[in-house]
């Protein structure tokens, strides 16, 4: 058995050079991260990743 | 038995091989039959569309065969349904006293079953393997993380596959995607005309209002004895405006040098019209569609819990084929999820849409839906409510959705839907 979700989540915005931000140029703060890898084993309760 | 084994003589025969020959010969005869039977049938229409017959009739529902390996090939031969149906009557079956606890502990060695968490200690209560299968877990065998931002694991299993979905599709493994539509269904959620939870496969078709999903402007909501900060709930940007018959004036359209206001609105309506309806349609903050597939091992906890709070609107049954979804099959059958029999939960969260989609499998081809009495999986009603529904298409002049719907809005008027918290308990799979 197998559960997919498919949900809307933020996607972070990218962050400009006048706000002092020195990281690569495709690289987005704030939005939904992924906290899991593939073939990682989950429990219920554990986070998939966060906003 | 020592004795008979040394004694009886043993004579072998050569097979009747004329037998074997004229079996396969009527096989192959039977299917060359089937087969243009099938290409006449599709033959000399080119205003054919798809399950549509020349008379503009949507045709009955038929099985797909799935393309793939020769493990995949043979397997779509198997009435897949039926095999599920009869493991779940054989798992039905009452284990004697005496071997329940060392046969549930056989199954817990196999499968790796950590029998400290299970809720009761004393296996004997268990009087199959199916209830067993089913068990519940100690309260607090499965703390919820505290941060109120997670997205939290729905069930105990394997993630096989997560990111983003680009263009409405899905990519099941590297390279192989599939339709977010077929997966979802490609119909926005419709109001049917049973509203209490009561599967109806008489789709209205009726396309639904931002009113009717939500109310943002109330503050607080007690469903179940539970209190919801609606704000929190539904503070996530919404899309604009979901009442979109949008057809462009066609002045508009064509009009050389429309005004800055009409341009506008003209964008508006046309990115409206031509947007899926799960697609992210905000523009104040940035959204993506995410998705994540869990796998779910024999030996795991098989209910299954809600990530987040949520909304839930509508359910979709598609009743599909039940293949077996171990990742052998994910990455070797394509489209595994849209071929299935599944429940696909519909609704909304705090940063707009959010699903929900158990997907049966051959030994576990039951899911059941705690907030969700009337819905029936992997059952002889269900297929032929199926039937029907595709029969009632057909008289309709309709097109088959593929799917029976429910709308869960009076569940709640305030919410619009069954609400439902971060970590509780939404349902589980059961065997067979």
């Amino acid at each position: 058995s197998t559960i997919v979700l498919v949900f809307e989540a933020p996607k972070g915005v990218r962050p400009s050079l006048d706000e002092g931000f020195r990281g690569a140029p495709t690289e987005r703060k704030g939005g939904f991260v992924w906290n899991v890898k593939n073939g990682q084993k989950v429990r219920v309760g554990e986070p998939l990743g966060w906003v | 038995l020592n004795a008979a084994l040394k004694n009886t003589k043993v004579k072998w025969e050569p097979i009747p091989i004329a037998l074997g020959i004229g079996f396969l010969g009527a096989f192959q005869f039977y299917r060359v039959q089937r087969r243009e039977k099938h290409t006449q049938s599709q033959a000399g229409s080119d205003t054919e569309d798809a399950g549509v017959d020349q008379q503009g009739r949507p045709q009955k529902r038929e099985r797909v065969r799935p393309s793939g390996p020769w493990t995949v090939q043979i397997m779509s031969t198997l009435p897949l349904k039926a095999m599920s149906r009869l493991w779940g009557r054989f798992n039905e079956l009452e284990i004697p006293y005496y071997l329940r606890v060392p046969g549930f502990k056989l199954y817990s060695f196999i499968f790796g079953v950590n029998l400290d968490e299970v809720s009761e200690p004393d296996l004997h209560v268990y009087p199959n393997l199916a209830s067993f299968f089913y068990r519940t877990l100690k309260p607090g065998a499965r703390p919820l993380d505290p941060n109120p931002n997670a997205v939290l694991s729905p069930a105990d299993g394997k993630v096989i596959q997560y990111g983003t979905i680009e263009h409405g599709e899905v990519e099941q493994v590297k390279g192989v995607t599939y339709s977010l539509d077929a997966l979802l269904g490609s119909i926005r959620p419709s109001k049917p005309a049973l509203t209490d939870g009561r599967e109806t496969s008489d789709h209205t078709h009726t396309k639904v209002g931002a009113e009717d999903v939500m109310r943002a402007d109330e503050e607080f909501a007690n469903v179940n004895g539970i209190s919801y900060t609606l704000p929190n709930l539904f503070s996530g940007p919404q899309p604009k405006d979901k009442n979109t018959p949008t057809e462009m004036p066609s002045d508009q359209a064509t009009s050389p040098q429309p005004s800055s206001e009409a341009a506008v609105r003209a964008d508006l309506a046309l990115s409206e019209s031509t947007r899926p309806w799960w697609a992210p349609a905000s523009a104040k903050t940035p959204t993506a569609l995410y998705y994540c597939v869990i796998y779910l091992a024999p030996g795991d906890y098989h209910r299954f819990h809600s990530p987040v709070s949520w909304v839930v609107e509508s359910r979709r049954h598609f009743a599909g084929e039940l293949y077996s979804v171990s990742p052998y099959l994910q990455r070797t059958l394509p489209g595994l999820f849209t071929l299935n029999e599944r429940v696909v939960l519909l609704g909304r969260w705090r940063w707009g849409f959010f699903s929900y989609i158990p997907v049966g499998a051959t030994n576990v081809g039951s899911i059941k839906v705690n907030f969700d009495r009337e819905l029936r999986t992997n059952s002889l009603t269900t297929d032929t409510a199926a039937d029907r529904a595709a029969e009632l298409a057909r008289q309709k002049g309709e097109p088959y959705s593929g799917f029976a719907e429910a709308s869960y809005a009076n569940a709640s008027r305030l919410l619009g839907g069954h609400a439902l918290q971060r970590g509780e308990e939404m349902g589980g799979f059961q065997l067979g």
